[in-house]
């Protein structure tokens, strides 16, 4: 199956 | 003192309905540049950032930096009040808990205001890297919005595919499955009903089809929508403001494991 990546896996906190 | 006069009211009305069922509590900030806000949905998969630009409104005072959070549902049922028409205008005192929303009707015979309680919302501020993206797809924003629609009676994900030939949506579901595929079509008589595949690089990724339903509530805000692909980065799909900035909408990929 296919996982769901959330946005801060990519974004970075500022 | 904050204070920004937007002639354009219904801009401001449609940016909420936009947004409101994707984020329920954001901050506002506004700076020097512009009222902006950044904010994620509660599972962390979507992202929204607006840029209103201090230029797009008619007055636009903002003594100091300020972040106003607020209620989305609430903030929409406060602009449902204001006419499309109607100029709308942002006021907040310093330290106040309060922000004040003015409407004035185009011939200013009605001038009302409705005042809302602030609120306290942590958030945290992400860093979006610029990126050179694989794919750029410009096409229709009501096109997009079929297909969406359309895909989502189907199946639950859609997998984006860009090639040379084009840029196809495809899901599957119980009942079957489905495929769209966009060729890129710029012999239209109006730009915005041209569909643009920019591509570098073949690029092929999968998404939960909600959120591009939830994201096509922005479609009344612009003729076109940009859908922005590569394969390591969330999709960016952008709706253009018209002459004040931007909505974007970002979404995490679902990928195999």
């Amino acid at each position: 199956g296919s996982k769901q990546y959330t946005i801060t896996r990519f974004f970075g906190k500022q | 003192m904050l204070e920004l006069r937007l002639v354009q009211g219904s801009l401001l009305k449609k940016v909420l309905e936009a947004i409101k069922d994707l984020v329920t509590d954001a901050n506002f900030d506004c700076s020097a540049t512009g009222f902006s806000l950044q904010a994620m949905d509660s599972s962390h998969v979507a992202l929204v950032s607006l840029l209103l630009r201090s230029e797009g409104f008619e007055h636009y005072r903002c003594d100091r930096n300020i972040s106003m959070g607020m209620n989305l549902n609430n903030m929409a049922k406060m602009l449902k009040c204001a006419g499309n028409d109607d100029i709308i205008t942002l006021k907040a005192d310093d330290g106040s808990d309060t922000v004040t929303f003015m409407f004035e009707s185009p011939t200013q015979d009605k001038i009302s205001d409705f005042e809302m309680k602030l609120m306290d919302v942590d958030s945290e501020h992400l860093g979006i890297p610029e990126a050179e993206y694989h794919a750029i797809v410009r096409m229709p924003s009501t096109e997009f919005a079929r297909i969406c629609k359309d895909l989502s009676s189907i199946g639950d994900t859609v997998v984006i595919s860009v090639t040379k030939e084009g840029v196809k949506f495809s899901t599957s579901g119980d009942i079957g499955t489905a495929n769209v595929v966009c060729r890129q079509n710029t012999t239209v008589d109006k730009p915005e009903d041209a569909t643009i595949v920019e591509m570098n690089e073949p690029v092929s990724l999968t998404f939960a089809l909600r959120y591009f339903n939830s994201f096509t509530k922005g479609t009344p805000l612009s003729n076109t929508v940009t859908i922005s692909l590569s394969s390591e980065l969330p999709v960016v799909v952008e709706y253009k403001i018209a002459e004040m900035g931007h909505l974007r909408f970002y979404l995490a990929p679902k990928i195999e494991e």
